[in-house]
């Protein structure tokens, strides 16, 4: 099982909107996906039409209790298992704020699980933010793709980013946790401003950006009112289109086509 | 001096675009306004024109240490000043996790800042998330103004804020804070799932929510890149003008016309 955080602390980058269509279409593809909601906020619980209320988080295996292979559940898509989010986690910042050991906290279980997981990919939906879960996420995983939105400010988060990965690399606890992508999100073909971010991305990091863009499509804001991914609930749209070609991509630079 | 939090967890909805434009708005009308950039991302302080790595946060003060009066640096607007933000912030997380008494840790200096502030309004510009720099920021304030995008996620995290604001109403460390208004952003009148969320919003808080909408403009995503307000860089978009109508309904409402 491949652990991919999908990561970026500039907030309303696109980072739920991927984790959750990218893990749809790689499912279509027969691949077994387990989606983790480590954002408080539960989006993509929501998104994948489940009650963040109703079900346990990851929080108690990040403080040492519980059984993680337990807490997948499925969605209405084949392949599409999820560990859902809910309130509680909000509470690890604080519980394991002052915990030498936190980087480990998601790290050590994730890696015993991987062992045994029935799954392909792990996908971790990350919340917006430098705290606790965010930087247990970057230790926890194999790889990061980074979505970032055709808009100035995401741009310049980028290299905050590279600069915290190379923090939690140097921690020792993820050595070899490595930036395996950077997608190109909401890019509006209208205006000069989406030209000049993916131009910019691609001159700074091209040798990881992935080819595919993801247009600005109104669908992919709708399908999470109707508790769908895009798959489910505009196969034909522009947004579904895109992130089918990005699936591929995926899957070509995994080896797996 | 009426201190003003710019606060939603959802990441993207338009916090950092709304402190800061309708700050310059208010400067022009002749209020004097403070923005503390409170978010380690520092888009506040790149968006008025200053360097992060360059200048003193709040960081040391919330530690107490350090004398809040001699943070003010003045932008390239008369009247609007600014207490930038560098990633110092990001160590207040651990640093103030565990203690007990971190929700006073802004409320404290900022109460006693008020007596001797030169400025009318003192508008806080947010990181997204549930952490200590947010609950801080609502144990400091006065009254808070959540920017909500007319999208489904940031919808459904309203019902979350009002929850939070409640529970740290109930700490009694700041009984009086209020939800001062909703302010709906990034408004695209060609969709439907706009007109929603915005009926939406108008039925479930329309004591509170602004009559005035800011419309999605590319003026306001491109501003940032020139280190300017939407009032320097583009004073005839529709972006300006919604900022121009919005900081109208806040004096209005503020009774300061
Ligand atoms: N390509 C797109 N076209 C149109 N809308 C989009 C697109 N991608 C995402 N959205 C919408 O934009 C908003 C932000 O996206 P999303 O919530 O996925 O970002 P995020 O990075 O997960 O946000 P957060 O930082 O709050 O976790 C959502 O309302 C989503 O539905
Ligand atoms: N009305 C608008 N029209 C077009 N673009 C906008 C508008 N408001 C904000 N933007 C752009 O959208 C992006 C998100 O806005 P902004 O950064 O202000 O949100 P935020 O809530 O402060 O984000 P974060 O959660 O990361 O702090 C930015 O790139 C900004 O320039
Ligand atoms: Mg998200
Ligand atoms: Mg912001």
């Amino acid at each position: 099982m491949k652990i991919v955080a999908l990561s970026n602390h500039k907030g309303g980058v696109g980072k739920t909107t991927t984790a959750v269509n990218l893990g749809a279409y790689l499912a279509r593809a027969g691949q077994k996906v387990l989606v983790l909601d480590l954002d408080p906020q539960a989006n993509a619980t929501e998104t994948l039409g489940l009650n963040p209320e109703e079900h346990t988080s990851i929080y108690e295996t990040m403080l040492g209790q519980g059984d993680i292979s337990r807490l997948p559940v499925a969605t209405n898509l084949e392949n599409l298992h999820l560990i859902p989010a809910n309130a509680d986690l909000s509470g690890i910042e604080v519980d394991l704020g002052a915990d030498e050991h936190r980087l480990a906290r998601l790290h050590a279980p994730l890696q015993n699980y991987k062992a045994i997981a029935p799954y392909d990919y792990l996908l971790i939906d990350c919340p917006p933010s430098l705290g606790v879960l965010m930087t247990c996420a970057l230790a926890a995983a194999d790889e990061i793709v980074i979505p970032v939105q055709c808009e100035y400010l995401s741009l310049i988060g980028l290299t905050k980013m590279v600069d915290l990965l190379n923090e939690i690399r140097a921690t020792g606890v993820n050595p070899g946790v490595v930036i395996e992508g950077i997608v190109l999100t909401m890019a509006d073909g209208r205006t000069n401003l989406t030209e000049e971010v993916i131009n910019e991305v691609r001159q700074q990091m091209n040798s990881i950006a992935y080819d595919t863009v993801i247009p600005r499509n109104v669908k992919l804001g709708e399908a999470p009112s109707h508790g769908k991914t895009i798959l489910e609930y505009a196969p034909d749209s522009k947004g579904a289109e895109a992130y089918e070609t990005l699936c591929n991509e995926f899957l070509q630079r995994h080896g797996a086509v």
